[in-house]
């Protein structure tokens, strides 16, 4: 649907906005390494998409919050000048479930999304 | 700003890029407009000039609306969550998700539209996608075109000095200087039939 202007959107949409399929991921706020948790796997799948998981790491992936999971949400919040916690905090799971452009972050498992910045405090 | 493996660029011959829409997709001139205004942004600020084809066959970039599985094997996921993929050069595609409520913008600068909604200014996503088109990665900059995420109800489509920083490591500049008013019209160019 096109909506030619702000004043013809109608209101319903306004709700829709909690709708969409990375919602679920809400839940999951404050996890952390060693717990089991419903829903871990889908949001291990989130992070293949994006390429911080790698497609043999995820083929038979778990609800466990384990390392592969705690390394892909350190490379995310280091790309979303988040801090990073390697937790699933509030700010983090917010960055999640915004709309984004379906290309990856990582290609091969290389991320020069932040490159610039890492070398400079590398020399730095 | 960052770039796909290998840094693919388009090749030197090829600056004069055009582009076509699915025809099954029926678009208004008014939603194509939408696509010329976000090329114009890129051609300002590179050596390349865009013009519109009607016809598919032998168009540089291929534009389409999808919803699902659309044999990319990259599938879209419904309303909000991913809002469109492009290719890396030269391969030119560009794709957006059918099931996204897009919102046609008057041309008006980046803002926030609307404080909570699932419509997105379809702009703001075009430029991001034709970053792509023509090499760019993903940038952390967060007022960067190139950052992947975008709220429902923002508005985003001025290139930011990361995003034309990263294009012009890529092609250097827009021989014309500044790109301005009437450069952009002669740069910017449609045809009415299949003539490009």
């Amino acid at each position: 649907k096109f909506y030619t202007n702000v004043s013809s959107i109608p209101p319903l949409q306004f709700l829709n906005a909690t709708q969409n399929a990375w919602e679920t991921f809400s839940k999951l706020a404050g996890c952390h390494i060693g717990e089991k948790i419903d829903g871990l796997s889908k949001l291990k799948r989130y992070f293949h998409r994006f390429g911080y998981i790698s497609a043999a790491a995820v083929d038979n992936c778990t609800d466990d919050f384990d390392d592969v999971l705690q390394s892909a949400i350190d490379t995310y919040q280091k790309n979303f000048n988040l801090k990073v916690t390697g937790k699933l905090d509030s700010s983090t799971l917010r960055q999640i479930v915004k709309p984004r452009c379906g290309n990856p972050d990582m290609i091969d498992g290389v991320s020069e999304m932040n490159g610039g910045r890492k070398l400079r405090t590398t020399e730095r | 700003y960052s770039f796909f493996p290998g840094k693919p660029r388009w090749p030197k011959r090829k600056r004069d890029l055009t582009y076509a829409f699915v025809p099954q997709n029926n678009l208004t001139d008014e939603v194509k407009r939408v696509f010329a205004r976000a090329f114009t942004r890129w051609s300002e600020v590179t050596p390349f000039n865009f013009t519109r084809s009607e016809s598919l066959v032998g168009a540089d970039i291929v534009i389409g609306f999808f919803s699902g599985e659309h044999g990319d094997g990259e599938p879209f996921d419904g309303a909000m969550g991913t809002l469109a993929h492009a290719s890396s050069p030269p391969t030119g595609m560009l794709h957006l998700d059918s099931d996204e409520d897009w919102l046609i913008s008057d041309g008006g600068i980046s803002r926030r539209i609307l404080p909570v909604t699932s419509v997105v200014d379809l702009e703001s996503v075009v430029v991001h996608e034709i970053g792509h088109l023509l090499g760019l990665g993903h940038s952390s900059v967060e007022d960067a075109i190139m950052f992947p995420a975008i709220s429902g109800g923002d508005r985003k489509v001025e290139l930011a000095k990361d995003d034309i920083e990263g294009i012009q490591h890529l092609y250097g500049g827009n021989p014309n200087g500044d790109g301005g008013g009437e450069k952009k019209s002669s740069r910017q160019s449609e045809t009415s039939g299949g003539g490009s």
